[in-house]
């Protein structure tokens, strides 16, 4: 999946890092420093339904193409994740205790249409 | 509103750079806090001395991947009582409740000064919330003639702890060589001042089933 540029109205993925120092957070998370948060947007046409991202094999793109040309009833298809990644964060709790931890599905790789 | 500057996925305006970040920033702290199981930012009220944490980090080897759905913790003693008795001193730690039905490995790091004389033998005994008069649970012994870190391995179910999450734990000191005496041994093993603090190095389950589960959205 592209990621967004300013003028890329189909779907895409939109990299924002945070740095943990900017929400003010520094204090009690103690790794990484910062994490990708990851969204997807943009526009899901219906020759766009299903495919797994814009960058697809030819054949899902001649497939699309053939779809685009005898549009179907208009289906609502949505910009998704579809693949995504754990974060490991190490952090300090309410009582002091140091804890090590993976959150799953933090971080989103890969944008498609459903 | 106006289609030129309508968002492509959502139909609402575009929103201009400053107004996405301040968006983007708030979802960070919502996505962490509930990644987190947590309700609010922790407000650490006790900072931990910066070598005990090194040591900390250390310990958890933060570049090895937890694996699924599991946690690790150090948990350093909150107070330390030496006064108890010559032979004696209490350990206080506050754990979650939450952990107690998921711990499933638990060590107690003690540091022996190299200033210690003779051979230690050390036994650890869990207490109930009061001062340990009366019902305590045998839970490991151990002897050395080395200084520095020692491990002591506990088990794990003799830490379920309290709804409040307190765990104390008694320690035994017994001298074994006859010339050498346990007297202010409590005082020589036990550094409250923080470098070499006693922790319990705790592995915990995920408590929700299927915590690694992919969720669908």
């Amino acid at each position: 999946t592209p990621t967004c540029e300013p003028e890329t109205p189909l779907c895409c993925r939109r990299d924002h890092y945070v740095d943990f120092q900017e929400l003010g957070w520094r204090d009690w998370i103690l790794q990484p420093e910062g994490y990708q948060l990851n969204y997807c947007s943009g526009q899901c046409p219906p020759h766009l339904a299903g495919s797994p991202g814009i960058a697809a094999s030819f054949h899902s793109a001649v497939f699309s193409l053939l779809k685009a040309n005898n549009p179907w009833p208009a289906g609502s298809s949505c910009c998704v994740p579809t693949a995504r990644r754990p974060l490991s964060l190490l952090y300090l709790d309410h009582n002091g205790n140091v804890v090590k931890t993976d959150v799953p599905d933090m971080v989103v790789e890969a944008c498609g249409c459903s | 509103q106006s289609t030129r500057s309508a968002c492509p996925s959502c139909g609402g305006p575009t929103l201009a750079p400053q107004g996405e970040r301040a968006l983007v920033l708030e979802l960070a702290k919502q996505q962490i806090l509930e990644g987190l199981h947590l309700t609010s930012r922790p407000r650490i009220t006790r900072p931990l001395p910066q070598a005990a944490l090194t040591r900390a980090l250390r310990r958890l080897q933060p570049k090895s991947m937890v694996p699924g759905n599991r946690e690790k913790v150090i948990s350093f003693a909150t107070i330390i009582d030496k006064s108890t008795s010559t032979y004696r001193s209490m350990l206080t730690f506050q754990l979650s409740p939450l952990w107690s039905h998921h711990l499933y490995h638990a060590r107690l790091w003690l540091h022996v000064p190299p200033s210690f004389p003779g051979t230690l033998y050390l036994r650890i005994f869990r207490c109930g919330t009061t001062r340990c008069r009366g019902s305590r649970t045998f839970l490991a012994e151990h002897q050395t003639t080395s200084s520095g870190w020692h491990a002591l391995t506990l088990p794990s179910s003799g830490l379920r702890s309290e709804e409040s999450g307190v765990v104390k734990l008694q320690l035994e000191f017994r001298p074994l060589d006859l010339n050498s005496t346990a007297a202010g041994l409590p005082r020589l093993l036990l550094d409250t001042a923080g470098q070499q603090r006693p922790f319990l190095e705790l592995k915990i389950r995920a408590n929700e089933p299927g915590a690694g589960r992919a969720r669908r959205r």
